[in-house]
């Protein structure tokens, strides 16, 4: 499948973003754990986490993008996005990571590792949607 | 007058990637 557009910058990655959890309780940006994305998910009712494990990053023409190649949930769906190098996916168990760090760090002030083939992100999917 | 500048507030699931097609079970 042909990857999707490189999204814009979005604003609420930048450190001290304010995030408000399904419960109604605000945290950081920087402060978030596994588990406030998954009892969140839980609470919705309509949203599901999926893991989504990291198969290729090969790079892009575009300039600083990569393309990351995810097998999406148990079925191991696969899914292509085009992303900007420093853009966050939230690794389980380790938090924050992207294709480079060392550029997330800069533009957004977070604390960041590297994404790695292998690293299982958390994603989201509408569930029973029927 | 200074009126207070609002901090901004996003919920959780804007830093979370779709990443699947929607599935049924």
């Amino acid at each position: 499948a042909a990857p999707t557009p490189a999204p814009s910058l979005p604003p609420y990655f930048m450190k001290g973003s304010i995030i408000q959890l399904a419960d109604g309780e605000l945290k950081r940006v920087e402060d978030l754990r596994t588990e406030d994305f998954i009892q969140s998910a839980e609470i919705s009712g309509e949203l599901k986490i999926d893991s989504s494990t990291v198969e290729r990053i090969d790079g892009s023409p575009a300039p600083n993008s990569a393309i990351i190649q995810f097998a999406v949930g148990e079925h191991r769906v696969q899914v292509s996005v085009e992303v900007l190098v420093e853009y966050p996916f939230f690794v389980f168990g380790q938090g924050w990571s992207s294709c480079c760090p060392d550029r997330t760090t800069q533009l957004f002030e977070l604390s960041c590792a590297k994404l790695s083939v292998g690293d299982v992100c958390i994603s989201l999917t509408l569930k029973n949607l029927k | 007058n200074v009126e207070p500048r609002s901090v901004p507030v996003f919920p959780w699931h804007s830093l979370v990637p779709f990443l699947a097609p929607t599935q049924s079970d």
